[in-house]
């Protein structure tokens, strides 16, 4: 699935992806 | 925990050992959030059970442009939440074997 990576200066890195199938079905 | 409108899970098995885990968040309900709010999927990272604040890590998530200002503290609650969460799981698994 597609994601994309944001690194913070900080050097943490944040890797977004689609929020999971499963939770959203949940909502 | 409170309901943030902020979901955040283990991204990983907790081995129960490791001092970084890895995490997942995402947003149940924008409408909680006090900021606009850009839908932009979950966010992976990785947090230091024993030498990190999940503030800081909420901060970072603003100043990398995922939430507004306004809404760090509950993002920051909502990580210090599930941190809570494992460690409590942890000592009870320590205490369950001791």
């Amino acid at each position: 699935s597609p994601s994309a990576q944001v690194v913070h200066s900080a050097g943490r890195r944040f890797i977004v992806s689609p929020v999971p199938e499963a939770r959203l079905k949940e909502q | 925990a409170e309901d943030t409108g902020v979901r955040v899970e283990l991204a990983e098995e907790d081995d129960g050992k490791k001092s970084s885990i890895a995490l997942k968040l995402w947003v149940e309900d924008p409408k909680k959030l006090k900021g606009k709010y850009k839908e932009s999927g979950a966010i992976e990272f990785t947090f230091d059970l024993e030498k990190e604040v999940p503030e800081v890590v909420a901060q970072e998530m603003v100043e990398s442009g995922f939430f507004h200002e306004s809404d760090a503290k509950t993002v920051g609650k909502s990580i210090r939440d599930r941190v809570a969460l494992i460690k409590w799981r942890r000592e009870r698994t320590v205490s369950a074997a001791a």
